[in-house]
């Protein structure tokens, strides 16, 4: 369901050329766990928002669900995002003035589902949040963030999850809950890339790629 | 050098109230490496928030250098906050629109030291960032800000390090150089207080103090 040819990303920092993925080739079936591990800077992040048509690469092909995501229009990788790809950011990203149901509501609101209130409280309880539905995220503790973050990304029930570092703010006990519900959607069907620096989290993939310096240089697991 | 008196914090969500700390009592004597641990949500960054003077406890006590720092004008407590205390946050809180070594610089800016470009260099050299000092934060990976921040928390050599989660992006090698330095710091007579949910990590302090629903309810170590 998603494939990278020779994907390269080269970033202008003055007129400082960088290339932070060299020609990378990675191919994720339907139905995969794979876990995303590297040094710091090696790249991991960069390739996960291209695989969730947030960024374009400087070349090489990306094909999600077998199309050619570059001959895609602006509105249509809307909707890709939108309703294929459930997407849990390193920063979080979540909307400051608003509160943490109503962050959870906003996929749901693109997507014009019924039920929105309900599905948003019920996501929030699933990550142990029952009690901070009306907090803002400054009104929050930095894993609770996170974890209304996981908590968007899966309220659309989309078929492919992406999260960058989902447990990076979470004591092991709040990391183990969040890798339970992924293994469990991953053994209902969903595709799962998860990018961690925790083995333990790595542990719960059933495939490992390990990038270093823009490139892949190993890969584990069927 | 640290002294917290029955430390209370209530927030207020709308009108419900929310009791974060419940009479915390804590002492860190100078040159003490004190790991405090505990749960998403247990009341760790607000402890860590009112220790660095950022935010003042609802009731209680918090003697600083033997200084009641409720007794403090706003102007000491910036003194105190630039002088003698390096502060990592969970959210790094780097300036957006400045560079890496721009935003190191910012607290010899402001306690007037000599050769700031040179101090900031060195000190992001140090962290392994040699190569990313014009870089804005937005053009460095999750791992490289919260290093950006570690670097600027110590580029003026205060005697007292709080550092909240400073590993949490950092792969196990990188999140290891930066213990490394903190260790280094703390053998040099430095008092360093750490928030951390990796038990490899709070190994490297000689303290551990954990934290649940708000309450210390256990400390480790001399
Ligand atoms: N401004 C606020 N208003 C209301 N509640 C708040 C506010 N700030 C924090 N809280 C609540 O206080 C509790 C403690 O938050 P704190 O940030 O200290 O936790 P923490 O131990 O650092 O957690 P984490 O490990 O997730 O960072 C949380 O339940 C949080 O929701
Ligand atoms: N907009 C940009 N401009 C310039 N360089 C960038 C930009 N974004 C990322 N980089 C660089 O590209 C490299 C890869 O960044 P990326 O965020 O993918 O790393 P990462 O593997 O996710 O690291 P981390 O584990 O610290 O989150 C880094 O060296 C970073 O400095
Ligand atoms: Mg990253
Ligand atoms: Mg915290």
């Amino acid at each position: 369901v998603i494939e990278l040819r020779n994907i390269t990303k080269i970033y202008l920092t003055g007129n400082v050329e960088f290339a932070a993925l060299k020609s990378v080739n990675l191919t994720v079936q339907e139905g995969d766990f794979t876990a995303i591990m590297g040094h710091s800077g090696s790249g991991k992040s960069t390739c996960m928002n291209i695989i969730g048509c947030l960024d374009r690469p400087t070349s090489g092909e990306y094909l999600f669900g077998g199309e050619n995501v570059s001959k895609l229009s602006d509105s249509q990788l809307a909707e890709v995002r939108n309703k294929k790809i459930g997407f849990v950011f390193q920063s979080f990203n979540l909307l400051a003035r608003t509160s943490a149901v109503q962050n959870v509501e906003l996929p749901l609101v693109y997507s014009g589902a019924k039920n929105r209130r309900q599905k948003a409280e019920s996501a929030l309880i699933s990550v142990g949040l029952a009690e901070k539905f009306a907090n803002k995220p400054n009104e929050l503790s930095g894993g609770q963030q996170q974890r209304v973050a996981i908590a968007r990304a899966l309220v659309n029930d989309p078929p492919v999850i992406l999260a960058d570092e989902p447990t990076g703010n979470l004591d092991s006990k709040s990391g183990e809950e969040i890798m339970k519900i992924f293994k469990a959607l991953n053994e209902k069907g969903k595709t799962i890339v998860l990018i961690t620096h925790e083995p333990d989290i790595a542990a719960f993939a059933k495939k490992r790629v390990y990038f270093k310096d823009g490139e892949i240089i190993k890969t584990e697991g069927e």
